[in-house]
């Protein structure tokens, strides 16, 4: 994988891809 | 748009940035219908994550169609590009 | 940013920025290294048209830090999210 790959492991076992300018989304916990 | 660092000079959001494009790639194969290109890339990223979608068609879509919108409704482009009328009301303002 | 129309009053641009997207995220996904995930995901959505690929990282990744990087800076998230100082300069501007 290239320098431009995501970290292999993301610092959530559980990710959701929810729209980050949703009021109840939280960047801190991601 | 502010020029970002040069090669290598990592912004510190770079790698959540990072992080947060597979995500919402990942999402957005699954909504155009591309299933097994998007467990496919699950897999040479080696993420064994589980993953909540948001609703169809999921952020990148939503939001690169408000960027491009906008982009073909620059002063410089609109006479060529289709645009909304909002996009270019936004422009203008 | 402005709303977008509701769902099916498809904006003028909307065509051209699905194809614009589906042509940067295979670039994504080939700068990214998921070559199997790329040629899947063209086959999946039967594109025809040949591809002259951009620099690495490609499009995409670049808007994409650029967007996250100004997200991270925002007055009300920058406490909590990394982010480079151009971005809070841009924010702040």
């Amino acid at each position: 994988l290239s320098e431009y790959a995501p970290p292999p492991n993301p610092n959530s076992d559980h990710l959701v891809a929810a729209n980050p300018f949703d009021d109840n989304y939280n960047t801190v916990s991601y | 748009m502010y020029a970002k660092g040069g090669k290598g000079s990592a912004v510190p959001s770079d790698g959540q940035a990072r992080e947060k494009l597979a995500l919402y790639v990942y999402e957005y194969l699954l909504h155009v219908g591309a299933q097994k290109s998007a467990q496919t890339f699950l897999s040479e990223i080696r993420w064994e994550k589980n993953i909540t979608l948001g609703e169809p068609p999921g952020f990148l879509h939503s939001w690169w169609c408000v960027f491009w919108d906008l982009y073909c409704a620059a002063p410089d482009r609109r006479e060529t590009c289709d645009h909304a009328g909002e996009a270019k009301a936004f422009q203008d303002h």
